[in-house]
């Protein structure tokens, strides 16, 4: 598996904060688990309305997907295993040069 | 030849310096690779300058990809450009056209440290890779790291920040070969493209500021009319306009260096998708979305060149 499966079970996560206090709460989550910020980059543009796209390792996955369903945030799981995702969308050719 | 290199697959900055060099031998009507200085790595940082050769003064195109290393699609597109552009030399009058009236100077791997990194190591590592003294993480924000409005919003002072600034102004040795660069040319560059993902937007500036740039109806219109042909291809809704309205506030970035140094064209364009692969664009799709990217490359580079002062 290319990078030693490293990112199995890894997601990625949309959100989009509805109000201040929402956009706020992602800041501080988003700081304690440290996140992989997709968009936006910064967590410093993290706002009401803002598209978010995180990726968060499998270990965090859990915390995180309670915190939200707790806060009322919702979600979508755009990448279900980011580890499938990568490998599916290489050929093969790439696959065995990298191997 | 460029037929037989495989353009819709990623390749590692291996294979790209290897391409670059076959086509520095090959294809020298046409092309001459040269270096514009080193990686904090030690690594060459190449450049492509493409174009009819001419002693009569020509204007020139600054085109870079890869700022950041987790960006694939952007190194992906920059080979794309320059095999489309020597396919199509003799048989297309507008790529003729461009090339005859300028030079593109392309560099496929701006970042080729945190290129290499994310082959080999994190697939999603977005920075350089320099060392701080202080803390253990390393790596700048290679499109922090510009003399404007440095380190002010949308930028990080903290070394462990994907937006980290750095420790001062063009302190990373590939945004300060690529400043040089661009300094010394002057006047004669006339347009800055640099390519991104994903979001699916062509951005001009301002991207520090709220605030309308002075050349406004030129540039929107180039885009405007970018934006409508590079639809015209696969049907792809790209959005366009002041980047710090169409994306969010960021300081400090090539872009808007390249404007305030003078550049009176500068835009980033966000590549594929808006967020069902982001990072991961499938190798299949690498041709559609280079396809219409050229497009829409092409149409303002013809612009810029018929309509716009």
């Amino acid at each position: 598996h290319p990078y030693n499966n490293h990112y199995a079970g890894d997601k990625l996560i949309r959100l989009i904060p509805r109000s201040k206090e929402q956009a706020n709460a992602l800041k501080k989550i988003y700081h304690q688990l440290q996140v992989d910020l997709w968009q936006p980059s910064s967590i410093s543009c993290l706002s009401e309305e803002t598209v978010t796209d995180v990726r968060i390792p499998q270990n965090a996955s859990r915390t995180l997907l309670a915190f939200l369903q707790e806060a009322h945030i919702q979600y979508t799981i755009l990448i279900e295993d980011l580890q499938k995702a990568l490998e599916n969308g290489s050929s093969l050719q790439t696959q065995r040069k990298r191997r | 030849s460029p037929s037989e290199y495989n353009y819709e697959v990623y390749h590692s900055l291996e294979e790209i310096q290897s391409w670059m060099h076959h086509l520095n031998k090959t294809q020298s009507g046409l092309i001459r690779m040269f270096s514009i200085g080193r990686s904090y790595e030690g690594r060459p940082l190449f450049v492509l300058k493409l174009g009819r050769k001419s002693r009569a003064y020509k204007r020139a195109v600054w085109i870079d990809c890869g700022i950041h290393a987790r960006e694939w699609i952007g190194p992906a597109f920059c080979q794309w450009f320059v095999r489309e552009a020597l396919l199509t030399y003799k048989t297309d009058p507008a790529m003729r056209k461009m090339l005859n009236h300028l030079y593109f100077y392309i560099m496929p791997v701006f970042n080729v440290d945190g290129y290499h990194f994310s082959w080999t190591h994190d697939r999603f590592w977005r920075k350089t890779r320099s060392r701080n003294s202080r803390f253990r993480c390393r790596g700048v924000d290679a499109n922090r790291n510009w003399k404007v409005k440095w380190c002010d919003e949308g930028a990080s002072v903290h070394p462990c920040d994907d937006t980290y600034c750095g420790p001062f102004p063009e302190s990373e040795p590939e945004v300060k070969a690529v400043a040089n660069f661009l300094r010394k040319q002057g006047k004669r560059i006339t347009a800055y493209l640099s390519f991104h993902a994903y979001a699916q937007m062509l951005l001009y500036p301002y991207s520090y500021k709220y605030a309308t740039i002075p050349n406004f109806s030129c540039v929107e219109y180039a885009a405007y009319k970018a934006v409508k042909a590079l639809r015209s291809v696969h049907g792809v809704q790209y959005r366009y306009g002041p980047a710090s309205q169409t994306l969010y506030i960021s300081s400090g970035n090539s872009m808007d260096w390249a404007y305030k140094n003078g550049i009176p064209y500068a835009f980033a364009f966000e590549l594929r998708d808006t967020g069902h692969f982001g990072f991961l664009l499938p190798e299949m799709l690498i041709k559609p979305t280079c396809t219409e990217t050229m497009l829409a490359v092409k149409n303002i580079t013809v612009h810029l060149l018929k309509k716009c002062p």
